[in-house]
């Protein structure tokens, strides 16, 4: 034994990388399946439950890869200057695979730009793509993944495989969890020029019926809508309602409206609205009365938004943009975008594929929810991040950073911000049908 | 990248669009 240990050579063989990398993501796997199985997720969908990732073996592989650091060290790698010999060539066979369409691009000069990020993120040549004349046109060039009503609270992300709606918008999160930011963007806040008027960043006016497309706005939205107008307006709501059997609210986060502006004579009898559920409930009401716009102090606690108009329905749209296409992303309606919830999360492909395997892969992702109101009631949009575009811009946000490397990340949590600086007139940003509002960036 | 938009529209809203059709920005996705 003692000869055979000393004169038998030792061979070292290299243990193939594939191999390696195999056996780690197994084990990741392995860790993040028991993880779920724990429940240590805390998005929840309509119902309280947990919501987890889930599907055949592939999906877990795919979840042990670190994607958001693969899709923020993509994002560098993209942004790396090139070589300006190389862009006409590099970008050439970019667009030849990917079928990006040079001759609409608004600077044609490929050596113009300086790296595969920002060819990525070019702009296209004014009146590329008329408007059409409708009450919803496309935010963006991709392709229609699935469309229809949504029942029960539940979107279809493809056919057959759905969703909670709650969990997508953050309607049901764990309010232990809710990381509230509420920092409007200080740039936003615009000056209201004339009664029907009021301009933008860039100084172009709107008008009011052309945002809101309703005649009703040059004359029921009284100008100078505030807080103080929105308090009044419930007041006199409850009032002409003769409403009784409303519990007189305490000492509420919304009196310091009534206190500042109202005297004890005018406030006898009249309950304050101090708890979200008990606006929300003399929303919903008031929605079914055919009330018109409320005003933002009640959308804003409206419970789940379920102030649904009498004759309405929730319809959804979801519309996915390959590799090649045109990343930037426009409103889809004349609206008004009251805040946004930035949910933070994990990066998987949306491709179809992915998507008509991994379900709840839209409210896994990484996403930023903007919510608002269109002429016909609540309108939200919800640019979903990808693996290798991370990244989503809003024009009008600049203090979103999304794909961003965190410490610490609570599933089911998120940030929010409201824009009712932007106008105070109508609550919140105001967008017209076709305007640009952002767009996804390489990593 | 995906966008998705949840709305409330009254029930004569008819989306035009179909699954799995390419759409570019400003195309009528539904009308009423």
């Amino acid at each position: 034994i003692s000869n055979a240990w000393k004169t038998t050579p030792i061979k070292w063989y290299p243990i193939p990388a594939l191999l390696g990398a195999i056996v780690l993501v197994g084990i990741q796997a392995r860790r993040n399946y028991v993880a779920d199985r724990q429940g240590r997720g805390k998005i929840v969908d309509e119902n309280g439950k947990v919501v987890t990732m889930s599907g055949p073996w592939t999906v877990y592989v795919l979840g042990a890869l670190p994607l958001n650091t693969i899709s923020r060290i993509w994002g560098w790698a993209n942004n790396l200057t090139l070589p300006v010999w190389f862009r006409p060539f590099g970008f050439r066979l970019y667009s030849r695979i990917f079928g990006c369409n040079l001759d609409e691009m608004k600077d044609e000069d490929l050596t113009h730009y300086r790296s595969l990020g920002e060819f990525f993120y070019r702009e296209l040549k004014d009146n590329a793509r008329p408007i059409a004349d409708a009450p919803l046109v496309s935010p963006a060039d991709g392709k229609v993944l699935h469309c229809g009503s949504i029942q029960g609270r539940r979107v279809e992300q493809v056919k057959g495989v759905t969703y909670s709606l709650d969990a997508l918008l953050g309607l049901t999160s764990d309010p232990q969890g809710i990381e509230t930011s509420a920092k409007p963007d200080s740039d936003s806040d615009h000056q209201i020029t004339d009664d029907r008027q009021f301009a933008n960043v860039n100084g172009i006016e709107y008008s009011l019926e052309r945002l809101i497309g309703d005649e009703r706005a040059g004359s029921q939205i009284p100008r100078g809508w505030t807080k103080l107008v929105s308090y009044r307006w419930w007041k006199s709501w409850v009032r002409s309602e003769n409403k009784t059997g409303i519990p007189a609210g305490g000492k509420g986060k919304h009196d310091s409206i009534r206190d500042a502006h109202e005297t004890d004579d005018e406030d006898a009898g009249v309950p304050t609205p101090d708890t979200p559920e008990m606006i929300g409930k003399y929303a919903n009401v008031a929605y079914e009365m055919g009330s018109g716009a409320l005003p933002p102090i009640l959308q804003r606690h409206s419970p789940g938004h379920e102030g649904i108009g009498s004759g309405n329905k929730l319809f959804f749209c979801v519309i996915y943009l390959a590799p090649g296409d045109y990343h930037r992303f426009h409103s889809p309606t004349s609206w008004v975008v009251e805040r946004r919830r930035h949910f933070r999360g994990e990066l998987y492909s949306v491709s179809p594929y992915v998507a008509s395997r991994l379900p709840n892969l839209f409210v896994l992702n990484e996403r930023v929810a903007l919510l608002g109101r269109w002429r016909h009631g609540f309108f939200s949009m919800i640019p979903v991040g990808a693996t290798n575009v991370g990244s989503i811009r809003i024009n009008f946000d600049k203090a979103l950073r999304t794909n961003v490397r965190q410490q610490r990340r609570l599933a089911g949590t998120y940030s929010e911000a409201s824009y009712s600086l932007a106008s105070k007139l109508l609550g919140g940003q105001p967008l017209q049908s076709g305007e640009e509002m952002g767009g996804f960036l390489l990593g | 990248s995906t966008i998705v938009l949840v709305f409330e529209a009254p029930e004569e809203f008819d989306f035009v669009c179909k699954p799995g059709q390419k759409v570019r920005v400003g195309e009528t996705l539904g009308d009423i």
